[in-house]
């Protein structure tokens, strides 16, 4: 309930999780 | 959790909290909806001459049970040393930086519990409005127009969307967010409704949970 599934992708180097991971 | 003073069910659940609780991400429209509120609240606290900080954790950031959303006194956390203060008391933290501690924030809820190696596919306004708040956009000469949250309105809502580049203050965000739904004026209702729900959820799951234990 509320919550959605969602697709799970390789970590890319230019992905916004790398570049999240820079900043902290 | 920000608890009654009777000892009763807390009156405000921090995101991590929330996070712990269900141990899974937060899904995008709840993202959506604490971005927009968190930032109506620190527009608030800003009128009202509040110091800025920067939210260090989920842990700071706290949704309460009537669906407001805000950043915890003293969120600077213990590893930041206190923002300088200007003339009238007066924080210098920046809002970029604080919107851009929130967009942190919001994208390692959205990740919580992913593998490093894994990444979560969002959806493209999402990402870009995230992208945006944490400044991790890469200049590459192709959007720079700027987004102008002028009185200018938006007359045209797409072209708008399309040329986001840079978010310089809380309303900006907010009219993003706005923005994302199908009417834009329905933006603080809807938005404070997910909050609110968010709250009285995850206050149901953890009484069934103490039931079950």
């Amino acid at each position: 309930k509320g919550k959605s599934l969602y697709k799970i992708k390789p970590r890319h180097d230019s992905g916004i999780k790398a570049k999240i991971s820079m900043k902290t | 959790a920000a608890g009654g003073e009777d000892g009763g069910p807390p009156d405000a659940l921090s995101l991590e909290e929330i996070l712990r609780l269900y141990n899974q991400p937060i899904n995008e429209e709840q993202a959506w909806a604490v971005c927009y509120q968190c930032c109506g609240s620190l527009r608030a606290a800003d009128a009202r001459r509040r110091p800025r900080r920067r939210a260090a954790s989920a842990a700071h950031i706290r949704v309460w049970r009537d669906g407001t959303v805000t950043l915890a006194p003293g969120a600077g956390g213990a590893e930041e040393p206190p923002p300088a203060t200007g003339k009238l008391g007066y924080s210098q933290c920046t809002e970029t930086e604080v919107i851009e501690s929130l967009g942190i924030i919001i994208y390692k809820a959205l990740d919580y519990g992913l593998k490093e190696n894994e990444e979560r596919e969002l959806s493209p306004p999402l990402e870009q409005l995230i992208d945006h708040m944490a400044n991790t956009v890469e200049a590459d000469g192709s959007n720079d127009e700027g987004y102008e949250a002028a009185d200018e309105g938006m007359e045209d809502e797409d072209e708008d969307r399309r040329k986001v580049s840079a978010i310089r203050s809380y309303r900006d965000v907010m009219k993003l967010c706005a923005a994302h739904l199908p009417t834009e004026s329905e933006a603080p209702n809807h938005y404070q409704a997910v909050c609110r729900a968010l709250f009285a959820e995850t206050m149901e799951l953890h009484t069934f949970l103490t039931k079950i234990k």
